[in-house]
């Protein structure tokens, strides 16, 4: 089982429509101050069923729809979709690749899709959950995370070991 | 559920004595916990003892060091369990060049089973990939992603990006 | 006290304005007291919109720009009251190559009237600075302290690193 | 009024006493990591007059002593002085020179001295006020600051305004 691609659309600083694919082994990011590479790491954090929109650095959840530029209009809606591969069955559904999307609306309707058939995000969640996806506890880390880890308060570390168990 | 996590408790802390000497080359650490009777609620404490040094309280570490025993303690659960892919958000900003060197061996080592998307903005980090993204905002506001080769021009359609990852 | 503080946070408020502008190139930032009827009580916030993009809550900056935003209050209250030295422990790290020039320009122009001593690992601040000292650990846990000239031999004797700094 | 050097023994990690001298201009300060580059700059937060060994990343005052290795014993003294030139007579004293010397013992006790004088600390408080070193709210900067400049809470920000004014 591998991850193959991510699609966002509408999500942060993402106007337009944005595939990026994955390969086998390392993939690096790079690009100048506020471009848009955190934002990236966002998505896969809410896609994966993140519900504190703290943890995406808003308020609410709204703050993750393209809000517009000087020169451009906000969007209605945001949308992020991860693509694994289901090579090896991990995924006890019977797909060749299993497409996982989430969307939001300004109004806070939201969508959640499995290969394109609606469900809850719970469904998405326990898909999710045995191939050690089910969280993005440490699927997903940062820089801020290591004085969370080393921290007086060892609740981060486990919440981690709990994770791994 | 608490002898689970005992158990998981004691694999992770053996993972994170054997990570942090690979990647401190020198000295030791351990996962504390502090209160044996009480796993599901105890409170767990990290020390850590950078080369020749005495062990002391974590906070008086080193910005750099501090990272990599975080850094220690990542390893250590994804040995226990590995996650399918992970998000690597400028963990190596803090690290001096030596460093960052035994962060992206182990990152190596680990991406045999992992696939690893790491940001950064480090030299040494970007040469390690397999594969490189440049993010950019040619119009301010807006982002696009294009492929990108060290050294050569940059692939401005993602179709063409994608297809030349994906064969 | 009142209106001194006033005073100042108007002259404040203009210099970060400025700062902010030379620092990010385009967009505006401003330092808003909440509550105006309080001066010595009331809330002060940091808005800043980087660029061509929409002003929005300063959490949702990247943080290379959130780190420039504290660089541009931290400049702006030096204009108003410079303090003779200051040290600077690592607030190159997040910035890309582009920002980490303006901010050494910006060094550069108030180290008119200030002695700056910058702790950093990036390779371009090193490049800037005018005298340049290597902290070591040869023994494990003890700190030596020598001169350095970027690709000279490093200078191992103390006494000589002062003398050819204080002539 | 300028910085000539700075001396330190048996603070932190400077078993041996070091002395780093600064010249007119920017002075950088590499090394790898933990070597004592930040142990420099809290050396500056202590002998300017820092109280709160939570900022020099510590739990009590002795934290700062040279605490040994798995080969040396630890010392029982911490010494830091601070030079400066006093040649636009910015300090209302008769010296050419001005050396402010801060010590701490095991046993809690602590010793200042101007130019070799016994005093108080807030004899050296008052004498660095009104040159702007007062207190090191923003002599000393280091990456943490960047999150409590722009937090929630704007005290950090108004305590350094209260400085500036
Ligand atoms: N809802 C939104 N709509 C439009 N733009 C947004 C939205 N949310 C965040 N942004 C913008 O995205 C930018 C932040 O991007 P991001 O955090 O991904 O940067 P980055 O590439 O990680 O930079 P750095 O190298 O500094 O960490 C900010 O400038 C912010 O204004
Ligand atoms: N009282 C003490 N006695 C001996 N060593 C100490 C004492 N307090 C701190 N240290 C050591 O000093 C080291 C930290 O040094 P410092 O924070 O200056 O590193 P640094 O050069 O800033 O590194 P980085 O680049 O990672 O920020 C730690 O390894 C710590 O163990
Ligand atoms: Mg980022
Ligand atoms: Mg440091």
């Amino acid at each position: 089982m591998f991850l193959k691609r991510i699609e966002l659309f509408g999500f942060k600083s993402f106007m337009n429509k944005i595939t990026v694919a994955f390969g086998e082994g390392t993939t690096c990011v790079i690009g100048p101050n506020g471009c848009g590479k955190s934002n990236i790491s966002d998505a896969i954090r809410w896609v994966l069923g993140e519900q504190n929109p703290r943890l995406l650095r808003g308020e609410t959840m709204d703050d993750i729809i393209f809000n517009g530029t000087r020169t451009r209009r906000p969007l209605g809606m945001a949308e992020v979709s991860l693509v694994l591969s289901n090579d090896t069955h991990a995924f006890p559904i019977d797909y060749a690749e299993i497409k996982v999307t989430r969307r939001v609306y300004r109004s806070g309707l939201s969508e959640y899709l499995i290969n394109k058939n609606p469900c809850r995000l719970k469904d998405i969640r326990n898909l999710l959950m045995d191939t050690g996806l089910g969280s993005s506890a440490y699927t997903v880390m940062e820089r801020s995370m290591t004085d969370q880890l080393l921290g007086n308060t060892s609740t981060n570390l486990r919440i981690m070991l709990e994770e791994a168990a | 559920a608490r002898s689970l996590f005992l158990d998981t408790f004691q694999k992770v802390r053996k993972n994170f004595s054997e990570v942090f000497r690979t990647l401190f080359q020198e000295g030791e650490a351990d996962l504390i916990m502090v209160d044996e009777a009480n796993p599901l609620e105890s409170d767990l404490e990290i020390v850590a003892r950078p080369g020749q040094k005495r062990a002391q309280r974590i906070a008086l570490l080193s910005g750099g060091e501090r990272a990599l025993t975080a850094i220690s303690v990542l390893f250590a659960l994804y040995l226990e369990k590995p996650s399918p892919f992970c998000i690597l958000d400028e963990l190596d900003a803090p690290l001096d060049d030596a460093n960052v060197g035994r962060f992206l061996e182990m990152v190596k080592r680990f991406g045999k089973r992992t696939q690893f998307v790491v940001i950064t903005h480090n030299r040494q980090t970007m040469e390690a990939a397999n594969y490189l993204y440049g993010v950019t905002m040619q119009e301010s506001g807006v982002s696009r992603v294009v492929s990108v080769r060290l050294g050569d021009e940059a692939v401005e359609n993602e179709d063409e990006a994608i297809r030349s990852i994906q064969g």
